[in-house]
């Protein structure tokens, strides 16, 4: 799987997750990256997210509108998506999640429970970070 | 505000076997991020989600676009969905063949239909009408489908999360 969530110079949010699901899928199987507030969300004035991870435990935490919400009602964005991480490996184990998000303010975070999770970013002209481990 | 962009590859092992291979990822992730601050300098957030997420669906080494996983019949299927978080707008497709930039189609859904999400062989005929049609054979290479035997095996053995999948496509006939 692979995502992006990006803020313009206006303050806009958007958020956009693509995949090729997991191997040996059934046909016809459909994971979490089109579901809205599952794969990805996005809403002005509160903050954009994209995940990866097991489609079907995505789905039943409904881990980015989650996030969302935590930050809506003042959570910073980098502990939301912590606790959001942690609610879903309370429930289902490790190995299961990673998500990515920026906030209102410019401010951006990620969160897994995998071994790793390629993530990286970048403001104005320039690329600032590329990560893959937690101690990366 | 200064525009921003962060992108991710998707969640997993990320084991390299070499420096040689951590560049390659590193290289791609980077190219998604200019991409998406190229379009943030002359467009939105959507350009840029868009231009990102196209970048690495074409790169061939994330699972997404041209370098998606198979399923257990050998086929490519893709899902993809993006938001407007201004007009809250929605697009997205699911379990769709033959398609090596989904993020795009999704689009497409968002700002030429009516609907939110539009799955399997409609998402295909829209693909061919708006010219994001791709021929199988760029979605295989030697490599995908040598892993396609391991994880198989895997899945035989046992070491896999979906063994009840694997029941019922025997049961179905699906493969051997």
């Amino acid at each position: 799987t692979v995502g992006a969530v990006a803020m313009d110079r206006d303050g806009n949010l958007a958020a956009g997750t693509s995949t090729g699901g997991v191997w040996l899928k059934f046909d016809g199987r459909v994971g979490d990256s089109p579901i809205p507030g599952a794969g990805y969300w996005a809403q002005n004035g509160v903050g954009a997210f994209s995940a990866s991870g097991l489609g079907e435990v995505i789905i039943r935490s409904m881990v980015c509108i989650r996030a969302a919400f935590l930050v809506e009602n003042g959570v910073e964005v980098a502990e939301a998506l912590r606790r959001v991480v942690d609610g879903v490996t309370g429930r289902y184990g490790n190995g299961t999640v990673g998500v990515i998000g920026i906030d209102a303010r410019g401010n951006v975070a990620s969160s897994f429970n995998t071994n790793a999770m390629a993530r990286a970013w970048g403001r104005g002209g320039r690329v600032i970070r590329v990560a893959f481990h937690g101690n990366d | 505000m200064e525009p921003l962009i962060v992108v991710h590859g998707g969640a997993g092992a990320y084991r390299f076997s070499n420096d040689e291979e951590r560049l390659r990822y590193t290289r791609e992730l980077e190219d998604a991020v200019s991409d998406g601050l190229k379009a943030l300098s002359t467009g939105g957030a959507l350009d840029a989600v868009v231009a990102a997420v196209s970048s690495m669906e074409d790169s061939g080494i994330f699972n997404a676009g041209r370098g998606s996983v198979l399923t257990i019949s050998g086929n490519v299927e893709v899902d993809a969905g993006l938001m407007d978080g201004s007009s809250m707008r929605i697009g997205a497709v699911a379990a769709v063949r033959n398609v090596a930039n989904p993020i795009k189609l999704a689009r497409m859904v968002m700002e030429k239909t009516d609907h939110v999400m539009i799955a399997g062989e409609g998402a295909t005929e829209l693909a061919r009408m708006w010219g994001l049609f791709t021929r199988s054979s760029r979605f295989y290479n030697e490599v995908k489908l040598r892993r396609f035997e391991d994880v198989l095996k895997d899945y035989a053995n046992g070491r896999g999360y979906f063994n009840r999948v694997i029941k019922l496509a025997g049961e179905l006939g699906i493969g051997d």
